[in-house]
């Protein structure tokens, strides 16, 4: 996968998330995600807490994508 | 690192969260 695709991805990913467009995903977000992935609703809390490093609450594009590379490469980039 | 702790905790649940993500047809109505 190039980076481009990377990239697109996880703009993609965001996006499903984040139905309204406010530029970040909240735990809420993350549970209507709970009729479209076969992951529930538990394990859709943990990702979010997983994802969300600084525990605020929001989960941001940054935090997003970070996740999103540490699972493709095993490893944060920063 | 707590988070790394976390992280590793949960490796598989997130690992299958962006399978499913990737596996998920997008843009269908």
């Amino acid at each position: 996968m190039g980076q481009n695709t990377i990239l697109e991805k996880t703009h993609e990913f965001f996006q499903i998330c984040d139905i309204e467009n406010k530029g970040f995903i909240t735990q809420r977000d993350m549970q209507r995600l709970n009729g479209e992935l076969p992951l529930s609703a538990e394990e859709l809390e943990n990702v979010f807490d997983t994802l969300d490093t600084d525990k605020n609450g929001y989960l941001t594009l940054d935090e997003f994508s970070s996740g999103f590379s540490e699972f493709l490469f095993g490893r944060k980039v920063s | 690192d707590p988070n790394m702790k976390a992280g590793a905790a949960n490796e598989g649940v997130l690992a299958n969260f962006f399978n499913s993500l990737l596996s998920k047809k997008t843009g269908a109505p």
